[in-house]
C-alpha cells in the first residue's frame, strides 16, 4: 500500500458517498445517469466475488463491502426510490456497445483464462468506460449540477492517483499490471475534457454548462 | 508478470 493508492481509494469512496448523499438529500437523480451507475455495480460486483475467497485484508474487505453496497444503494435510489426524477429521456447512451466489446476482449486479452480471471479482466476493461453514459448524457443536458460534477471530480481523480501508484509500484516493486494500466489510462483520458471544465469553470464558482 | 488472480488493488 502507497500514499497514491491509498489517496485513490478514498477519493474513490468520497466520490461514491457525494453520490448517495446528493440524491439522498436532494431526493433526487436529475442529472444522474442510471446506466452508468449500474455499470458502475456490476465492475464492483464482478471484481469483488473474491470477496469470499481470498482475504487479503480488512481494509480490502471492507472497502469492497462498502463499495458494492453503496453502488447497490445508488442503482436502487435511481432506478426504484426516486424513480420519478429519473431523467431517462435523456440517459440514452447504448451500453450494449461498451459492455459487448468488453465482454469480448476480457476473453481474448486477459491474465489467465479462468472464470474469476475473466471476470475480473471484464470488470477492469468495464470500469474505464462506465462513465461514459453520464458523460453523454451531460452532453446531452448541456449542463451539471455543482454537486454532481465534484462527484465526478473526485471519480475521475481516483484512477489517476492509481496510474501514479502503479508507477511507484513499478519503481519499488517491480510490479505492474499492463491490463489495469492500460485500461486505468483509457478511463483517466475519458475525464480530461471534463478535468478541464471543472478547473476553469467549476472552481471559478461558475456552472458547469456545455458547449464550453 | 503478476500471475493472473493476485490482485491486491481494489
Amino acid at each position: 500500500m502507497n500514499i497514491f493508492r491509498l489517496a485513490g481509494d478514498v477519493s474513490h469512496l468520497v466520490a461514491i458517498i457525494i453520490l448517495l448523499l446528493k440524491i439522498w438529500k436532494t431526493r433526487s437523480c436529475a442529472g444522474i445517469s442510471g446506466k452508468s451507475q449500474i455499470l458502475f455495480a456490476s465492475v464492483f460486483v464482478t471484481r469483488y466475488l473474491d470477496l469470499f475467497t481470498i482475504f487479503i485484508s480488512l481494509y480490502n474487505s471492507s472497502m469492497k463491502i462498502i463499495y458494492i453496497s453503496c453502488s447497490i444503494a445508488t442503482v436502487y435510489l435511481v432506478y426504484f426510490k426516486f424513480k420519478a426524477t429519473y431523467d431517462g429521456n435523456h440517459d440514452t447512451f447504448r451500453v450494449e456497445f461498451l459492455v459487448v466489446p468488453v465482454g469480448g476482449l476480457s476473453f481474448l486479452v486477459n491474465h489467465d483464462f479462468s472464470p474469476m480471471e475473466i471476470l475480473w479482466t471484464f470488470s477492469i476493461y468495464l470500469e474505464s468506460v462506465a462513465i461514459l453514459p453520464q458523460l453523454f448524457m451531460i452532453s446531452k443536458t448541456g449542463e451539471a449540477e455543482t454537486i454532481t460534477t465534484h462527484y465526478l471530480f473526485f471519480l475521475g481523480l481516483y484512477r489517476g492517483l492509481y496510474l501514479i501508484n502503479w508507477i511507484w509500484r513499478y519503481y519499488f516493486e517491480g510490479f505492474f499490471d499492463l491490463i489495469a494500466i492500460v485500461a486505468g489510462l483509457v478511463q483517466t483520458v475519458l475525464y480530461c475534457d471534463f478535468f478541464y471544465l471543472y478547473v476553469t469553470k467549476v472552481l471559478k464558482g461558475k456552472k458547469l454548462s456545455l458547449p464550453a | 508478470k503478476p500471475k493472473g488472480n493476485n490482485h491486491d488493488e481494489l
